[in-house]
């Protein structure tokens, strides 16, 4: 095998009767096509990096995924993003955690290792360095999405209600 | 969350993975996607993990390194490894989710051990696949 690679969108307690066809479908599509990415980048002799990043920045930017656009809300009702990416040849890592305006949090994970000494950077610091960096910056209102707020507000009502009980 | 792990024509192997966290979550909650070696790890004498799932046990578990140090070690398959650390030791412990990985020599392991898991791969011999549920 001269390359090889693979994804995932995340797990968990999931059943095909939780999803309609459509929804199967789109996710499907999402998968191959950040598969597509990453094929191309290997098969011409691209870095594994590169695939990698290039690939999560895809999944980022697709709303279906909890990362980048279509991050789940904290209690406050923010995206609070985390993201890493490590380099197997020099055992090199980067990281970036509780960060909230970072377009494609990968990308500045990549940045706090291939341009800081550190590891791991959280917060406004990290924000700050991957600004310095070129990193791109947006609004917080640009990870909005309705089904994520709406998680938010059955969760936080779900909490609600236990406290009422609780009272 | 989302993932991905890679082997490349210089046989360098790579992994990364990316996340919202936890809907509803407070105080500044970190989990294990940025955690090298707990949801990210690559090294190139053995595999390149990304994993996904209820953060706080993989931290604890030290998921991704753990697989990456029983071949180290151990001298198991990726997909021994995998299986041992996910479907064994995780599942124990309650901890729920899955990881995907690539060894050096672009073996792949696709893990689980809740009910789904969105996931594809491909590899340079035209092997590829997408999948949502466990079976």
């Amino acid at each position: 095998v001269e390359w090889a690679i693979a994804i995932h969108g995340g797990a968990g307690n999931i059943n095909p009767d939780d999803y309609t066809k459509d929804q199967l479908s789109a996710y499907n599509q999402a998968l191959g096509s950040a598969l597509e990415i990453g094929k191309k980048v290997l098969s011409q002799g691209g870095t594994s990096l590169d695939a990698v990043e290039q690939v999560i920045r895809y999944m980022e930017d697709c709303p279906l995924f909890n990362a980048g656009k279509g991050a789940v809300f904290n209690h406050d009702g923010k995206n609070e993003m985390d993201a890493s990416i490590m380099d197997g040849n020099g055992l090199r890592a980067g990281a970036v955690a509780s960060v909230g305006d970072i377009k494609n949090p990968i990308s500045a994970a990549r940045l706090v290792m291939d341009k800081s000494q550190h590891v791991m950077m959280v917060g406004k610091g990290a924000s700050k360095f991957a600004r310095s960096q070129g990193a791109e910056i947006v609004d917080s209102s640009y990870f909005f999405t309705q089904k994520s707020w709406d998680a938010l507000q059955k969760a936080l009502e779900k909490e609600n209600s236990k406290d009422k009980k609780m009272g | 969350t989302v993932g991905c792990v890679a082997l490349d024509k210089q046989g360098n192997l790579a992994a990364g993975t990316s996340t919202g966290g936890m809907t509803n979550k407070k105080y500044g909650r970190v989990g294990d996607s940025p955690i090298i070696g707990a949801g990210t790890y690559a090294n190139n004498n053995t595999c390149a993990v990304s994993a996904t799932g209820h953060g706080e046990y993989f931290i604890r578990y030290s998921v991704a390194h753990d697989i990456s140090v029983l071949i180290e070690y151990k001298g198991l398959s990726l997909t021994d490894a995998s299986n041992l650390v996910v479907n064994d030791k995780l599942k124990k412990a309650e901890g729920q989710g899955g990881i995907i990985a690539v060894d050096k020599y672009g073996n792949i392991s696709l893990t689980m051990n809740t009910s789904g898991m969105f996931r594809a791969f491909a590899n340079s011999n035209g092997e590829e696949g997408v999948a949502i549920f466990n079976n």
